[in-house]
């Protein structure tokens, strides 16, 4: 179902986000899959119970059988009869740095597999920094851990994102889960998105506030909330919230969408509530400079109240931060968990950091950054639109370089995941409870360093394996 | 449990086991309907009513934990459309088994004890009820 | 591979296929004997 919002004012350009229904058929079939499965399953757990097979997991011994049990043994069915069965897709150890292509360990200790290895060149500064500073901090930002190079960082972060001031932590979960509890507390509340990262999930419940939840970037639901709040205030007592939050994601990675922002801003003004924007995947990804959801709309970073995102997909680091107003930061420098208890950043995914920021801003002299951003956003453009094409369902935003494909059932998730493998091809596969049942998916993400020739090598095989599994189940064939 | 299909595959799968009963050469029609109805009813029962938790880890700190499925369904709301869904289903089959029994006694009092074994759960006064 | 992909036998162990084949075949023949007593 094609969703084409131009209204003049607020977008300034087309967009666009599909999401095609499960073919019936598909969705019975996995319903099938998964209930053979769960009969095995119990099949498996009688027989372990009864010593028929031998009991690999953890528990109790006979003398504490009367104790509280330790392990909530059904709370596990899944992970022991389902995820176990094709958990090789997902643990596989990357022996290698982050790229357009990495070495994969083959599991049982076989030859390395090739992956054709062209891992990024580590540059000479990170090891200047690493001699002489070290590999960790082993003090926090308000003890002996802040050193210049993190504010030259967070001065270069802050210009990069066009406010005042930001601030950087050594984890991009933390910076969640740490942060909002400093910003909202009893008697706010926050409005968070159905699809929200666990640690905006982890934050929201930490902070105490009360949490209500409106469906995925339906603007319709948020502004429900928002009036419901503004009109009935606290429950029982009835007095106005204290301060309302809304939290949202640039990028849904497992949907693919982009958020409605301009509609979203449009809503906290009129209403007087707070944004927080996680831009975990889209900063570095979005816009023509690579500044994030915010300016890929082309809005003012200053309607955006706090500004988040990571260091982890597009500047091949670690980490996270928070940018805003300077009042804000100085705020969250003595309130938040992470600068009192976390040891700040090492120096090294620092200078990574500031390497390849200044890389993309064209701080180093060179236009590599700019053309990078751009080289993502066509091959983004050009593998969604290929893999549409095909037949295959994909989710999401034509501009999200994110890119879901529907796989539904259950075995074709392992099947994809080692077929794929097999033709030197890495991807992501995700299933049930991660989410919703009928709507497994393996996801692509699409890298400025990949080639043409690597994009069309990687399409021919997904689509020499979608013909194998048959997983060509759209019906919006879109002519080539 | 309003996710897409479900409710289709809820009927072929209790179609597929009345099929299935039927194939036994030497089960009669109204022994059928009966097993039918008293297997699906003893399935549900487990599925609903007996097993608590969820088979996988949830990020609500164990809430769930204690709730069986049929208290976990639409976070507690009660007469959200899947329950009335799923508790008419119940009411259809005990209809069509006492009809295709001939309403028989013994067949008759193994449905209905069949039938209240399941509905009495599902009353909005036993919510979380022990 | 079909076959196996959509009842998700290919997560299965090959003696679990083997059990689900049998009563598969079983419930098959069973249906089609009952069929033919019937008709």
């Amino acid at each position: 179902v094609y969703h084409a919002a131009c209204n003049g004012e607020l977008y300034s350009r087309p967009f666009i986000e599909s999401f095609e229904e499960t073919p019936m058929l598909v969705a019975v079939l996995t319903y099938m899959g998964y209930g053979i499965l769960t009969i095995f399953g119990y099949l498996r757990d009688f027989m372990r119970e009864w010593k028929i097979e031998k009991c690999h997991i953890a528990r109790e011994r006979e003398e504490q059988k009367d104790f509280v049990p330790l392990y909530q043994d059904f709370e596990n069915f899944y992970t022991r009869n389902l995820y176990m069965r094709i958990r090789d897709s997902w643990n596989r150890p990357i022996c290698s740095v982050p790229g357009a292509t990495f070495d994969l360990v083959e599991r049982h200790l076989g030859p390395e597999q090739e992956n054709n290895t062209t891992s990024l060149t580590v540059l000479s500064p990170k090891m200047r920094v690493t001699v002489k500073f070290g590999v960790g901090m082993a003090s926090t930002r308000q003890e002996m851990g802040n050193l210049d190079r993190h504010e030259e960082l967070e001065k270069l972060v802050a210009s990069f994102l066009g406010v005042e001031s930001a601030m950087a932590f050594g984890m991009g979960f933390a910076t969640n889960s740490m942060n909002i509890p400093a910003l909202a507390g009893k008697g706010c509340l926050i409005l968070s998105d159905e699809l929200n990262h666990a640690s905006l999930v982890l934050g929201a419940r930490l902070s105490g506030s009360t949490i209500r939840v409106f469906k995925h970037n339906n603007m319709q639901s948020l502004e429900r909330l928002l009036r419901d709040a503004i009109v009935h205030g606290q429950p029982r007592t009835h007095r106005p919230w204290k301060k309302i939050l809304i939290l949202v994601e640039g990028i849904y990675s497992m949907e693919g969408s982009i958020i409605r922002l301009p509609e979203v801003i449009a809503l906290k003004k009129k209403y007087k509530a707070y944004l927080y924007l996680d831009e975990a995947h889209s900063i570095g990804a979005l816009g023509p400079y690579g500044r994030g959801v915010v300016e890929y709309f082309g809005l003012d970073s200053k309607d955006v109240d706090v500004m988040m995102g990571t260091f982890t997909k597009s500047f091949g680091a670690a980490g996270g931060y928070i940018a805003g107003r300077k009042d804000l930061i100085d705020y969250l420098l003595t309130h938040s968990h992470s600068a009192i208890y976390a040891t700040s950043m090492p120096l090294p995914v620092v200078e990574q950091i500031i390497t390849s920021m200044k890389c993309i801003m064209g701080k180093d002299g060179t236009t590599i950054g700019r053309s990078r951003i751009q080289r993502l956003a066509e091959n983004t453009v050009y593998f969604r639109r290929r893999l549409r094409e095909m037949g295959f369902i994909i989710y999401g935003n034509n501009d999200s370089p994110v890119v879901p494909m529907m796989l539904y059932m259950p075995a074709k998730i392992g099947a994809f995941g080692r077929e794929m493998l097999k033709r030197n091809i890495g991807v992501v596969v995700v299933g049930f409870p991660a989410t919703p049942i009928i709507e497994s998916r393996a996801r692509f993400c699409i890298s400025a360093a990949h080639t043409k020739e690597m994009l069309d090598r990687a399409l021919d095989v997904i689509s020499e394996v979608g013909d194998l599994l048959q997983l060509k189940y759209s019906r919006h064939k879109v002519l080539p | 449990m309003n996710s897409r299909g479900i409710w289709l595959t809820y009927a072929l799968g209790v179609g597929m086991l009345h099929i299935v009963l039927l194939s036994i050469p030497f089960f009669s029609v109204p022994v059928v309907w009966t097993l039918t109805n008293v297997i699906h009813n003893f399935g549900m029962y487990v599925f609903m009513h007996a097993v608590k938790g969820t088979p996988f880890e949830t990020p609500d700190q164990g809430k769930a934990r204690l709730l069986t499925h049929w208290e976990q369904l639409d976070y507690g709301v009660q007469f959200t459309s899947s329950r009335c869904c799923n508790t008419c289903s119940f009411l259809c089959r005990y209809f069509l088994a006492s009809f295709y029994t001939k309403y028989d006694t013994a067949h008759f009092v193994i449905n209905t004890a069949s039938l209240l074994s399941v509905l009495i759960p599902k009353l909005p006064q036993l919510h979380g009820v022990r | 591979y079909q076959y196996l992909l959509v009842t998700s036998l290919y997560m299965l162990e090959p003696w679990e296929i083997t059990i689900f084949n049998s009563l598969l075949i079983t419930v098959a023949a069973m249906a089609v004997y009952t069929g033919y007593v019937f008709m």
